[in-house]
């Protein structure tokens, strides 16, 4: 089945 | 001094009902344009973006910064307390400990007053900028909603896909399999039936149904729900206020 990605891996922490 | 003054208490309702699944403990931070919050999911997959422009109060001032530490199952327990069509206004000082609601039934000189403990809620704040979608879909949110739930019956996945003249909602199951297709169109008589397709390119993405499951909730606070994606990125779902917005962004699921 497909992996879940995290949020964090598209935006960065400001 | 925060001071916002709802014309209904049945707004901030909504909202907190919208996220409080998503998002426990939130900071809500009051500036002059009005209150932000911005949350991730504790699976961190789903982000939490929201903006009541200061449009959306009959009153409004906050003269300076003010950040509200929430935990919303509270927050979510008092707002209940109160009418739908009461008046709600936001009192905080500006360092607070506490955020005081104030309900006034607009039928009686009914006055109810409650106060709501703050937290000191450490959170990281993401950069969001601006991006340019594949695709963006508008559709009426109640279809959506049902879409969603219907295809969460058969698989813990959904797939979008778009092409020019369609949008194709598919769920794959050990039990199963489904899909629903829909055509772009246009109604002038009830606009917010309208569904529209623009497209830079075809999009073929995977969902987890449990998120949307939780982004569905903000449907009460729009007739349309927005829908950007771009293949391999996050999708943006967002349900527009009369000023402002709730958005969810959601990080898809895919094979390596």
């Amino acid at each position: 089945s497909p992996m879940q990605k995290k949020i964090y891996n598209y935006f960065v922490t400001s | 001094m925060l001071e916002g003054k709802f014309e209904e208490a049945s707004l901030l309702k909504k909202v907190v009902e919208s996220i409080k699944d998503s998002v426990q403990l939130c900071n809500f931070v009051c500036s002059e344009h009005g209150i932000t919050v911005q949350a991730v999911d504790d699976s961190r997959v789903l982000l939490v973006s929201l903006l009541i422009g200061n449009e959306v109060f009959s009153d409004y001032r906050c003269d300076r910064n003010i950040t509200l530490g929430v935990d919303l199952k509270s927050f979510a327990k008092i707002i209940r307390c109160g009418g739908n069509d009461d008046y709600l206004t936001l009192i905080a000082e500006d360092s607070p400990d506490s955020v005081t609601l104030v309900f006034e039934d607009k039928n009686s000189d009914r006055i109810s007053e409650y106060s709501l403990k703050l937290m000191e809620i450490d959170n990281e704040f993401l950069k969001i900028d601006d991006m340019d979608y594949d695709s963006v879909i508008k559709m009426p949110s109640i279809d959506f909603q049902k879409i969603c739930r219907d295809l969460s019956t058969l698989s813990e996945s959904l797939q979008i896909l778009i092409t020019k003249d369609s949008i194709k909602f598919m769920a794959e199951g050990e039990t199963g399999n489904g899909s629903v297709i829909l055509k772009p169109r246009t109604d002038i008589d009830k606009p917010e039936q309208s569904i529209t397709v623009k497209l830079n390119n075809a999009v073929n993405s995977t969902f987890g149904l449990k998120y949307i499951a939780d982004i569905v909730k903000g449907t009460s606070l729009s007739n349309q729900i927005v829908i950007k994606i771009s293949n391999r990125t996050p999708a943006l779902f967002e349900y527009k206020l009369q000023s402002g917005y709730l958005r969810f962004y959601l990080a898809p699921k895919f094979e390596d």
